[in-house]
């Protein structure tokens, strides 16, 4: 996967982290400090659509050639997550109970194009 | 995509740097409390100490390590409740006791579990831990209650009764994996626990809340999936 850097306008990843003292969350979850709310952005053009990254092999790259001469034939694929992993919370609920939970496929570690 | 371009995947202008930030924060607060189950953030009016909480998580730590080692208890492996689900959510609560009634010779303890966890969980495991100051030598009886209120809320029942034999001050464990069990299946969210000694033998327990000897309940619960029927 790419991390989106600059003015990239191809599918990438793009950083975000929302701070719990910022937000105002830090009373009622103890940890982590944050959460890393990573999303993916970018054009897919078709020759890009299902790889992950560059063309592997000949016949990928075959593929791509045909794809790309068909251009108009097609819509373009879509940006989307390919790896994600939980975030774990540990944090006071409505009881003032400690709870401590992982909450699955909560960040993006990674993009692609469908 | 860049100031002034559409977006290519959904044809919007592209936002301004402070409302895309605004949106993504909105965003991000939703997203954490629907996957907690929450309708709004809590507002905690009686944190706990942080002596007690160090206190209850270095002590349920121990508590899996002796279960790990001991021969003959079950261990997490082999219980397959406690086998880690397959991408379901699981939750460890940590419930600190709320002090009830007392005379001079028994003390009432109230546990609340949260509506949101208790409708859509199942317990896997429950342990009480207390700890006990015994004044002086010798074997102090403690008949324990574990009462829950009827489904009118007006009278307590007693889920289970368990007498224990006091040797020496410190930490005592037990399983209340099947009161707090039936508690949620009801829909209740309170746990009482009775302990009560023969005679006058003060209060049977050490420090106020304040301290990091209270008495606390540690769960181990599993959202519940939707019953997926099988069709072959």
């Amino acid at each position: 996967g790419i991390d989106c850097s600059g003015d990239s306008r191809m599918c990438c990843r793009k950083e975000f982290f929302v701070d719990f003292k910022e937000i105002g969350w830090e009373d009622w979850i103890i940890q982590p400090e944050g959460y890393h709310m990573n999303y993916c952005a970018g054009l897919c053009p078709l020759h890009m659509a299902g790889i992950p990254g560059l063309a592997a092999s000949f016949h990928t790259a075959v593929l791509n050639l045909i794809k790309a001469n068909n251009a108009d034939a097609a819509v373009d694929s879509c940006c989307v997550p390919t790896q994600r992993r939980p975030l774990s919370l540990l944090y006071y609920d409505r009881d003032s109970n400690v709870v401590k939970t992982d909450i699955p496929d909560m960040i993006v570690d990674a993009c692609g194009c469908t | 995509a860049p100031k002034g371009v559409r977006c290519p995947a959904c044809g919007l202008a592209a936002l301004a740097p402070t409302t895309q930030r605004d949106v993504l924060i909105t965003l991000a607060k939703e997203s954490i409390l629907s996957k907690l189950r929450l309708p709004d953030r809590p507002n905690i009016t009686q944190p706990t100490s942080r002596g007690a909480l160090l206190t209850a998580l270095r002590r349920m730590r121990a508590h899996h390590m002796d279960a790990a080692v001991s021969p003959g208890m079950p261990h997490d492996s082999s219980n397959p409740h406690l086998r880690p689900g397959m991408g379901v959510q699981e939750y460890e609560i940590l419930s600190f006791a709320e002090s009830g009634s007392s005379t001079s010779h028994s003390i009432h303890l109230h546990f609340h579990f949260t509506g949101e966890l208790a409708g859509s969980t199942e317990i896997l495991q429950a342990t009480l831990y207390l700890f006990w100051a015994v004044p002086g030598p010798g074997t102090h009886p403690v008949t324990v209650r574990l009462l829950k209120p009827d489904p009118m809320g007006l009278n307590m029942t007693v889920v289970s009764k368990t007498r224990l034999e006091v040797q020496r001050a410190g930490w005592a464990t037990l399983d209340v994996g099947q009161a707090v069990q039936s508690l949620f299946n009801q829909g209740s969210q309170r746990l009482t626990v009775e302990l009560e000694v023969a005679g006058d033998w003060g209060a049977p327990l050490l420090g106020s809340h304040s301290d990091s000897h209270w008495p606390f309940v540690a769960a181990q619960a599993r959202a519940r999936t939707p019953h997926r029927v099988q069709r072959r």
